[in-house]
């Protein structure tokens, strides 16, 4: 939740 | 992966491949901000720093992997290639990296989800991302050179942008802890800066006359 959690976008 | 997420994806490798073909086919550039496509080339490379640490799917590896390669061979076509940088308008080119990379730099620093070196390199990136388009602009400025390529690239990238916004807003409104306020503000400025090229590019092609962009 805008944590830093993995980024699945490009 | 909804639609506009794909559909975001294949218009943003197009809008790469597109200007990769065309430079290695008629070996010429004319018209190519050298300055944009090497800060293409760094946002990809700092955010892309979870490569080999994040596995997330095996296409967004590929995608990654694509991205860079991709990115990184444009600016070694206009930079080392005895053709291709023959036609290189260097004397029109000439905004600074420095005056985009420091303050987006400084706002990352300031503004990130962790304050953690791949994270900060991450918001930078993002930062970065959203306004690497400027000194590409300024050229077509300058030069008021819209030919096809150029014409096809910033058209596709613009559609990468669109498609990319309704992907947020179909996540959003579906995936219940999905909120990216770093992704959506900077996504957001990128887009409204296309959308102002956008909206002199369909005017100068209305109108069936040279584009002529505001100084």
């Amino acid at each position: 939740s805008g944590g830093a959690d993995v980024k699945d976008e490009l | 992966m909804n639609i506009f997420r794909l559909a975001g994806d294949m218009t943003h490798l197009m809008s790469v491949l597109v200007l990769l073909l065309k430079i290695h086919t008629i070996k010429s550039c004319a018209g190519i901000s050298l300055k944009t496509q090497e800060l293409y080339a760094l946002v990809f490379a700092t955010r892309y720093l979870d490569i080999f640490t994040d596995f997330i799917s095996v296409y967004n590896t590929i995608m990654k992997l694509i991205f860079l390669g991709s990115s990184f061979s444009i600016v070694w076509y206009m930079r080392r290639h005895k053709l291709v940088r023959r036609s290189y308008d260097k004397e029109q080119d000439t905004f600074r990296h420095f005056f985009l990379v420091l303050p987006c730099l400084l706002l990352a620093l300031v503004m990130n989800e962790k304050f953690t070196f791949k994270e900060v390199m991450w918001a930078f990136s993002l930062y970065l991302e959203a306004v690497a388009i400027l000194p590409q602009l300024v050229l077509l400025q300058r030069t008021k050179n819209i030919d096809n390529l150029t014409g096809q690239y910033v058209f596709l990238l613009g559609a990468y942008r669109a498609f990319y916004i309704f992907n947020w807003i179909y996540r959003y409104f579906t995936e219940p802890h999905y909120v990216h306020w770093i992704t959506w503000i900077s996504g957001l400025v990128q887009t409204l800066l296309y959308a102002d090229f956008f909206y002199y590019y369909f005017n100068s092609w209305k109108n069936n006359v040279k584009l002529h962009l505001p100084a």
